[in-house]
């Protein structure tokens, strides 16, 4: 099972 | 007075049908060097950046730095009435815009179209993207790439990238079965938009959503080459130039192996 990460795990909200 | 005039009306079209299934509204921020637009969708799983820069328009006044809220949707309803041969004019107040006119003049000078949108008021979220030594740029044919994302996924929902010295590999399975394509380095770089061509600094394994990457690939139309860059601890980032004078850069957070 494959599971879907988020942009917010590698990049910082600005 | 914010006032920028595009010779080629068409790339505007393309460069919203690039965005709008995407990212619904976006903030277009332009200065006095460029239109730039940063989206993501509403999971926070892909996001898409485009830049345009003032020389890509025939005419680029831009007295004060302003920020347009646009629905993509509106303004495609609006572009899809423009010839992609048609003069597009885009204004806007500088002082805090409620609204934007798009002017279609067409080229033979005897129809001329003009049409207000509202602006909108957002309150995206925008990223910070710091700049990314990649461990993989593959550089390929962009009607290649949108054929093959289209194909596996008629396999599966997902696509694993394997990129080796030699060649780049797509492969997606489910409950049809497994299907792996291959494209190989192309030794000779004769027409550009026809090879492949893999830089590779460490090998690369990763798995991503078809559903984005089809998504992404709605803007072949903008160049004949498309390429990937991928690390196995960063968002694949698919990048789409406008001639010399912009990008559309598409990023999607990987799948990992529960």
């Amino acid at each position: 099972k494959q599971q879907q990460i988020g942009l917010s795990h590698y990049y910082d909200f600005l | 007075m914010f006032e920028a005039k595009l010779q080629q009306g068409g790339l505007l079209k393309k460069i919203l049908e690039s965005v709008k299934d995407l990212v619904v509204d976006g903030l277009w921020d332009c200065d006095g060097a460029a239109i730039t637009l940063q989206g993501m969708d509403s999971s926070h799983v892909a996001l898409v950046e485009m830049l345009l820069r003032a020389e890509a328009f025939e005419h680029y006044r831009c007295d004060r730095n302003v920020t347009l809220g646009m629905n993509h949707n509106h303004l495609s309803k609006i572009l899809k009435c423009a010839n992609n041969d048609d003069i597009v004019i885009l204004k806007a107040a500088d002082q805090n815009p409620d609204s934007c006119s798009l002017i279609l003049e067409s080229k033979n000078g005897e129809k001329t179209s003009d049409f207000v949108v509202s602006l909108v008021r957002i309150d995206t979220d925008q990223l910070g993207i710091p700049e990314t030594e990649y461990s993989a740029h593959v550089k390929m044919s962009s009607g290649e790439f949108q054929r093959i994302c289209r194909d596996l996924s008629q396999f599966g929902d997902a696509v694993q990238i394997t990129c080796s010295k030699q060649d780049v590999k797509f492969s997606s399975s489910g409950e049809t079965g497994k299907a792996n394509i291959t494209l190989t380095h192309s030794a000779t770089v004769d027409k550009e938009e026809e090879s492949v061509t893999v830089d590779l600094k460490e090998p690369v394994d990763l798995t991503f959503a078809l559903r984005f990457l089809n998504l992404f690939t709605k803007a072949t139309p903008i160049s004949d080459t498309v390429t990937l860059s991928l690390s196995q601890e960063a968002p694949l980032v698919v990048e789409y130039k406008i001639g010399d004078s912009g990008h559309i850069r598409y990023f999607l957070a990987p799948k990992i192996q529960e």
